[in-house]
């Protein structure tokens, strides 16, 4: 079983592969990948070898080619449908930023409880009533949940996903979700991109 | 120079602490780190080798002082005071956020360029006009920045944070942002979360 902490790495590879092409550049060491990511060349050698041999000694990476095969990795070789619930401050913030950065993810659904949000058009989306979930789960195929509710109705919500057949969940919400162990759950915090930054205070 | 990777993961040692104090564990071994946090316990022992000797052969680290420890390494073992730019979906999100999630680090400011934004409450907090910004740095004592401004405001936004003598900047908006050597820059987008959990899909 490959760690999570590889798989949080391959986005970044990816990215820089896709930065890499717009640049022109066809090959790249991992060396220079180490540089360019501020990461141990040896780290993102043996993170790629879980998945195949793509480096060629002394040539390093094909730029396209790992690109490639990251996004099969990936599964963004195809289209994934995400529901997204909560359309307060922060839904509405994310709904509208994934719309223009990832071509392959997108928010197939934005729901609510409150009967003033629901109706409501956020960019190219309505805000549902939460109790379509089940329905629209099926409808539009959604594999991936993100939760951007209120922590006290945080577990109420990841409850109707898992049970309307979401196996994979993004948690905003400040709680420790009790979940099923065939889901994959991730919780995230942007304080602790704070607090790793005030290391840096005073240097 | 200890690498930016390593620095990332000391509030992940820190949360953990935090949390077995509140369950009465006094020390734990970097084995039992590794398993509650998914992560090598060889990694864990080298990136608190860094900076100094915590634990102890065959005991393991404890608790209460490696948290201690942590806090002192990350400047958490004072007050640290954040600008927020941009008072809009994210903004507020974040701002309301933060002002439970971490107990030491506050925004003490949160600043818009919209005359319509300008003088609104949120939380404990009255938005004030971006102008003001050099003027809040000085008398707050402000050592970091958050940008969440579109991205084509978000370059302007940077140069004046940089300028007002803001040396740390986490940013949300979607650009590369060009800033002087000196000055730490953090990009962070949830879309590398989403295209990591896509992986799981069909498991
Ligand atoms: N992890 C982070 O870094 C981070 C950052 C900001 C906010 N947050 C968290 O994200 C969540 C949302 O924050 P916000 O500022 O958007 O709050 P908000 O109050 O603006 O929005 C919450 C939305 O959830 C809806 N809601 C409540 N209960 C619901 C239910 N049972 N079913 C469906 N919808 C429901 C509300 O109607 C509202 O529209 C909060 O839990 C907050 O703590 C996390
Ligand atoms: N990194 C991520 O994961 C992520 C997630 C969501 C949104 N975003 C990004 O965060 C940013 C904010 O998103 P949002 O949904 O809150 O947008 P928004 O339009 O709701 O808010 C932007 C705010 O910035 C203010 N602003 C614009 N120019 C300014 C300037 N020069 N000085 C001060 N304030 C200024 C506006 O008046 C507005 O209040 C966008 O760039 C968006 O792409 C990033």
């Amino acid at each position: 079983k490959i760690s999570n902490s590889v798989i949080r790495r391959l986005p970044i590879y990816l990215r820089l592969m896709q930065l890499l092409k717009v640049q022109g550049i066809t090959t790249i060491s991992s060396q220079d990948m180490g540089v360019r990511l501020d990461m141990n060349p040896a780290q993102i050698r043996k993170d790629l070898a879980y998945f195949g041999e793509f480096g060629r000694k002394g040539v390093g990476y094909e730029v396209e080619y790992l690109e490639r095969k990251l996004r099969q990795i990936l599964n963004l070789d195809r289209q994934i449908n995400v529901a997204l619930i909560g359309a307060g401050h922060l839904g509405i913030a994310l709904s509208n930023y994934a719309r223009f950065q990832s071509e392959r993810i997108s928010i197939a659904g934005l729901f609510d409880a409150d009967p003033n949000k629901i109706g409501l058009t956020v960019g190219s989306l309505v805000v549902q009533n939460f109790s379509e979930l089940t329905n629209m789960v099926q409808t539009k195929n959604i594999q991936m949940g993100i939760i951007a509710v209120p922590a006290i109705a945080a577990q109420d919500v990841c409850d109707s996903l898992i049970s309307a057949g979401v196996k994979i969940i993004l948690n905003f919400a400040p709680i420790n979700l009790r979940v099923p162990k065939e889901v994959v759950l991730r919780n995230t915090d942007f304080t602790t991109e704070l607090q790793s930054l005030a290391f840096y205070i005073d240097e």
